[in-house]
């Protein structure tokens, strides 16, 4: 079925976008 | 928002004529659903399966911060405006439909993903979150001005149906831009898509639309 997703963010994304 | 609909009827209307097939004219459709023609709450849940969570995580996240100096950070406009979205979710959902015809739709390889496409408008709309160079090609008109379709929204979501030349199958994909959030401890960017369903982990995730004849 079809649905919403947000993917989790990684440590390097994290670190860029707190 | 004050100017809200002339953002949305000039960059839909834009973005319609930049996809001109040509040989027909190009026409634009704009209907609100009113409270008559709502989704029913339990059918709505199809389109909102995976989005309600993450409301509420960003609803109830800000204001439980505590500020710099110790007190509890005041519920702001937008916070207060995303705790209201979350609670249209339990409601019949109303909605806004821009339909364009005589245009070529969301054009290019959907699985297309480096740091720019040039031409590939569906990359553009749903993949491209970088600030867009003005003036490169077609491409560019999915600069800034694609954010007021989810700025349009309550929930700050929408969904884009499209057919291309030559395909029978239609394809179905959403946006949802939110702020990055936390939800049982995991963090969560900005950004979520309404896809196929898709057993990869997130890291190795990539969104894909769902096709339908």
């Amino acid at each position: 079925t079809p649905h919403w997703r947000f993917a989790e963010m990684t440590p390097a994304q994290i670190a860029e976008n707190p | 928002a004050a100017d809200m609909p002339e953002r949305l009827v000039r960059e839909a209307i834009q973005n319609s004529m930049d996809a001109a097939l040509g040989g027909e004219p190009v026409r634009v459709r704009f209907a609100f659903s009113g409270i008559d023609h709502s989704v029913p709450t339990h059918r709505a849940m199809d389109y909102l399966n995976g989005l309600t969570e993450h409301l509420d995580a960003v609803a109830v996240e800000q204001p439980a911060r505590p500020r710099d100096d110790g007190a509890a950070s005041q519920f702001n406009d937008e916070t207060q405006a995303v705790y209201r979205a979350a609670r249209l979710v339990d409601q019949p959902l109303e909605w806004l439909v821009v339909e364009d015809f005589g245009t070529r739709g969301l054009t290019g390889n959907i699985k297309a993903n480096g740091a720019n496409e040039p031409g590939n408008n569906f990359w553009g709309f749903f993949r491209q979150f970088g600030i867009s160079t003005k003036g490169e090609d077609a491409a560019g008109s999915w600069g800034l001005g694609k954010w007021v379709f989810p700025d349009a929204s309550q929930i700050n979501a929408f969904l884009a149906l499209t057919r291309r030349p030559g395909e029978t199958e239609s394809l179905l994909m959403g946006l949802a831009i939110l702020k990055t959030h936390e939800r049982d401890g995991r963090r969560y960017p900005a950004y979520g898509h309404y896809a196929a369903s898709d057993p990869a982990a997130d890291s190795e995730w990539f969104q894909l639309p769902v096709r339908s004849s």
